[in-house]
């Protein structure tokens, strides 16, 4: 028996809008830890990975690992009828179910609406990505401000750099009308409202698809901050992180290579 | 100038 509530049905819409538009399908992995999903969209481009924590439910029971293969597009369609206040029961049988069930009720509880969800077989490749990798350089900053950097630049051209020196990171775009960057500072103050702090252990200079960039700018609801890791030569990672340790959504994203 | 890298160069199968 799988069985799972969220107290409002926000949090699963913000992580759903998070990866709807980078992968049509995927498993959502349950274990008595938690939901999670790892996808790669079509080009092995941008590897999406999601988890939500048990302890971001209400109420969490999974008494066997199962795997539930869903159309993002699909799952977007039932949560649409749920309001933000409703709270999401998702329950599924783990032996072999050939679809999940959802459950919205209103805060009042007078009002409950049943959904079920069919379930696919989806064969799906699981990428190892290294753990705790020793980035060369990490960038934290407001998530509004990863917004406005990256819908700038992909605005003027596809091929965006990202330079961080110490203290200081550099966005720069090339694009067929013209060019264009901007300079980010790390915050003086520890206090400050909306901090960017910059780590640097080797400056780092890479380019990235603008594109992929801007789209991820649709994780920015889940959190207010959002942090950048760097090594020259490898995949960007890029995390939004769930309030309270709920889970996150982190992306991967393969970087332009010099020919 | 510069190609697109995929994400199979850098990460293996589990």
């Amino acid at each position: 028996m799988f069985e799972a509530k969220l107290t409002e049905s926000t949090t699963i819409k913000r992580v759903l809008d998070a990866i709807k538009d980078l992968i049509q399908q995927a498993n959502f992995d349950c274990s008595a830890d938690g939901l999670s999903l790892q996808a790669m969209d079509t080009p092995h481009v941008c590897l999406t990975t999601m988890t939500l924590r048990s302890q971001a439910f209400e109420v969490y029971r999974c008494d066997r690992p199962l795997s539930m293969g869903i159309n993002l597009s699909s799952i977007s369609k039932i949560l649409k009828c749920a309001a933000s206040k409703d709270s999401v029961k998702i329950v599924a049988d783990d032996e072999g179910a050939d679809c999940a069930e959802f459950i919205f009720e209103n805060e009042s509880a007078d009002r409950i609406a049943h959904f079920e969800l069919k379930l696919m077989d989806i064969d799906s490749e699981h990428l190892s990505i290294p753990e705790d990798s020793d980035y060369q350089a990490i960038i934290s900053m407001p998530s509004a401000e990863y917004r406005r950097i990256f819908s700038d630049l992909s605005i003027i051209g596809d091929t965006i750099t990202i330079e961080i020196n110490k203290n200081t990171a550099c966005f720069s775009v090339e694009g067929d009308i013209g060019n264009g960057s901007l300079n980010l500072a790390q915050t003086d103050s520890a206090d400050e409202k909306n901090p960017v702090t910059i780590n640097v252990k080797e400056p780092v200079k890479m380019t990235f698809p603008g594109k992929y960039l801007n789209t991820f700018t649709k994780a920015v609801p889940i959190s207010e901050f959002v942090t950048l890791c760097l090594t020259d030569g490898n995949p960007l990672a890029i995390e939004f992180s769930l309030p309270d340790e709920a889970g996150f959504v982190r992306y991967f994203l393969a970087p332009k290579i010099d020919q | 100038r510069d190609k697109q890298s995929n994400l199979k160069m850098f990460y293996g199968s589990e």
